[in-house]
């Protein structure tokens, strides 16, 4: 949390510390994943907060990024200037791995609302290019959410009583897992049933992760919109703990042999 | 025990198989050790199959769960296992089309194993992979690192996974059995769980056992 009192009715942000560089750079290395040398943003300024969970913290950056000019007509139409985007960005970082949990960029206007603040006043009002103030885009489900296969779930969310951002961010998770593990349901009762099953498992998973002794993460895997019922019934076998077996001769140890 | 022993890197233990939507464990575990016993007695190392004990093995209930003995049993009675490629899995019980002339691979025997970890250590390295049972609590969301529940909450009691000893060691001065798992290479660690090793953790010394080949 910003260390600098809140100022009223601005957000607060505080400015750009070692700690966030961090999970920004991790941040930027996905957003320039697959591009060429040449032609991968730079980081230009990042700002933004922190909150710590368990053995987490979730950091939400905003970033600004300079695309550089493209003149190669293979990878952009019309020759286009260097580009300045407003990025926000959510990290999870759990024991020192990373995971980008929202990724959210447009072009900005650079005017910066509030201009002539003393650069150590760390507050800034960044209006995005769209128009749509800052605080509201790191909540609302980015744009192009709603064009993929997922567009018929969010809707769903608003009917729910979870607070606005647990459901956005458990959106935002929930489909990386339907993408990454090629997840899909035949109805929007189904993917709405699938989202709450994943949400609840969030949390056992954490619990067990608590409770762990040893030294293992424990998380979203492929099997994180089962249930447990459905889990054990599927892919466990009850039968050892019930059937004795037949009876088999008892090894001998090695040092006998 | 040597400090550590790890028979993929000796060739003795076949790619990480995927039971499916399948309660299929048991067979896995035993396949992996018969390729594990055949290998250090024979020489080569053979992918078998599970699907033949799925569908030949009338003791056992298929997708419904087995138990490693039973196992053993219906393999000597059947006269042995035929490969994977011969008789492929397709993780749902089929009718038993098991051929004799194409069996690849006999066992004589079977034999329970020490519940004292040391020991099996001792046995695993020096006999190979080893058939056991655990608890699966937590398995459902593991996804790497040394897993050491409760013991409350992972009692050698409750049994209810059946996996393949192939290795044992320390990582940071934490000790852990090697399991293979049958969930594929994306759950895990590339297919592999790992257990803390010595304190019984999940039962794990509870059921151990092995093919004999002679």
């Amino acid at each position: 949390a910003p260390n600098k009192p809140r100022a009223a009715g601005a957000q607060a942000w505080e400015l750009a510390s070692p700690e966030l560089l961090g999970p920004a750079r991790f941040a930027l290395e996905i957003y320039n994943r697959g591009r060429a040398a040449g032609a991968r943003a730079a980081l230009k300024a990042v700002s933004g907060r922190v909150r710590r969970a368990g053995q987490g913290s979730l950091y939400s950056l905003k970033a600004t990024l300079v695309e550089p000019p493209c003149n190669d007509p293979t990878v952009c139409q019309l020759p286009v200037s260097k580009e300045t985007l407003l990025c926000s960005f959510e990290v999870l970082d759990e024991l020192g791995k990373h995971m980008l949990l929202r990724r959210d960029c447009g072009p900005v206007d650079t005017k910066i609302t509030g201009a002539g603040q003393p650069r150590g006043a760390g507050m800034a009002q960044i209006r995005l290019h769209s128009g749509f103030n800052l605080d509201s885009s790191l909540f609302q489900p980015n744009p192009d959410d709603r064009n993929d296969t997922f567009s018929s779930f969010l809707p769903l969310l608003n009917k729910d009583p979870l607070p606005q951002d647990f459901s956005v961010k458990m959106t935002s998770i929930f489909k990386d897992f339907v993408t990454a593990y090629n997840r899909t349901y035949e109805t929007e009762e189904e993917a709405r049933w699938r989202m709450s099953v994943f949400a609840s498992n969030m949390v056992r998973a954490q619990k067990i992760q608590a409770l762990d002794r040893g030294t293992a993460q424990y998380g979203v895997t492929k099997f994180s919109d089962l249930t447990e019922e459905e889990f054990r019934t599927i892919y466990l076998n009850p039968l050892l703990k019930e059937e004795p077996g037949q009876k088999m001769p008892l090894a001998k140890s090695i040092s006998d042999l | 025990p040597p400090p550590e022993w790890d028979w993929r890197s000796k060739g003795a233990v076949t790619k990480v198989k995927d039971q499916g939507m399948c309660g299929s464990c048991w067979a896995f575990s035993v396949t992996g050790n018969v390729e594990g016993q055949w290998f250090l007695k024979r020489g080569a190392l053979l992918s078998l199959s599970e699907q033949e004990l799925l569908d030949c093995d009338k003791v056992d209930k298929a997708c419904l769960g087995g138990l490693p003995s039973n196992a053993y049993s219906a393999i000597k009675i059947l006269g042995g296992l035929e490969t994977e490629d011969d008789y492929s899995y397709r993780g749902h019980l089929q009718t038993c089309n098991f051929s004799a002339e194409k069996a690849k691979v006999y066992i004589n025997d079977s034999v329970e194993l020490s519940k004292n970890e040391q020991k099996l250590a001792a046995w695993l390295a020096k006999k190979g992979p080893v058939s056991v049972a655990i608890n699966a609590f937590g398995m459902q969301f593991y996804r790497h690192g040394i897993s050491h529940p409760l013991r409350p909450l992972c009692s050698p009691w409750l049994i209810d996974h059946a996996v393949l000893l192939v290795g044992f060691g320390n990582r940071s001065a934490v000790p852990f059995w090697a399991i293979k798992n049958s969930w594929g290479t994306d759950w895990g660690e590339e297919g592999y769980y790992y257990l803390h090793r010595g304190s019984g953790a999940c039962g794990v010394n509870t059921m151990a056992s092995s093919a004999v080949v002679n």
